[in-house]
């Protein structure tokens, strides 16, 4: 899995 | 964190309050459509997933939990304690024409094949038509009281301030979400006849009603 996917949005 | 990001979860946040706040004060729903309600609680629900794997800051996790309680809130409100003011009637939009190509397509297009970012691709797709239900249901009945087309105003701008955002963190931090930004485009298309409306007839003192 890809780590580097991170979501800091709302 | 910039201006129009902020400014784009207040206008979020104020959207989720007035719908709630109106709700609550009249105990009324009249004029909700309960499915799009039901959607954003989904898209809330299945994104947020992470705040039980990741904590970004105390800002994003006190966000979240605010946005999903309210949606949730939302949704009790409509369809158990003031059920009778429900006009289910008018709410039919076929929301299963909705959940299921969303769904096909987080699981074809996504950034990673894992089941929270499926998930959080597929709430993304979702929130970007869960308004459609309510909509369809102003344009059946062919009006909308004045607080609800706030309510819309507010959805619709927050979405409008994300897009300035998107441009603002490309240009500034060189990040893009593709995903995000072709939903969030799609999303504020979906507005914009209703924001022509909403300035038109609503800030002129005018009752939102459509031509018969």
């Amino acid at each position: 899995a890809d780590e580097s996917v991170s979501h800091d949005e709302l | 964190m910039n201006i129009f990001r902020l400014t784009g979860d207040l206008s979020h946040l104020a959207a989720i309050i007035i719908l709630l706040l109106k709700i609550w004060k009249s105990r009324s729903c009249a004029g909700i459509s309960g499915k799009s309600q039901v959607l954003f609680a989904l898209v809330f629900t299945t994104r947020y997933l992470d705040l039980l794997t990741s904590f970004i800051s105390l800002y994003n996790t006190t966000m979240k939990v605010i946005y999903i309680g309210c949606s949730y809130a939302t949704v009790y409100l409509i369809y158990m304690k003031l059920k009778a003011t429900y006009d289910g009637n008018h709410d039919t939009f076929r929301v299963e024409f909705l959940i299921v190509p969303v769904g096909g397509l987080a699981f074809l297009v996504n950034h990673d094949f894992s089941p929270l970012e499926i998930l959080w691709t597929f709430s993304i797709y979702l929130e970007s038509v869960a308004i459609l239900p309510q909509l369809f249901m102003i344009s059946k009945t062919g009006e909308a009281e004045t607080i609800t087309t706030h309510y819309l105003f507010f959805l619709g701008l927050y979405r409008a301030l994300y897009l300035i955002n998107w441009i603002w963190r490309f240009y500034f931090e060189g990040f893009f979400d593709m995903i995000a930004i072709v939903a969030g485009v799609v999303q504020t298309i979906l507005y914009c006849d209703f924001f022509y409306l909403y300035v038109t007839k609503v800030l002129k003192g005018k009752k939102l009603s459509l031509p018969a």
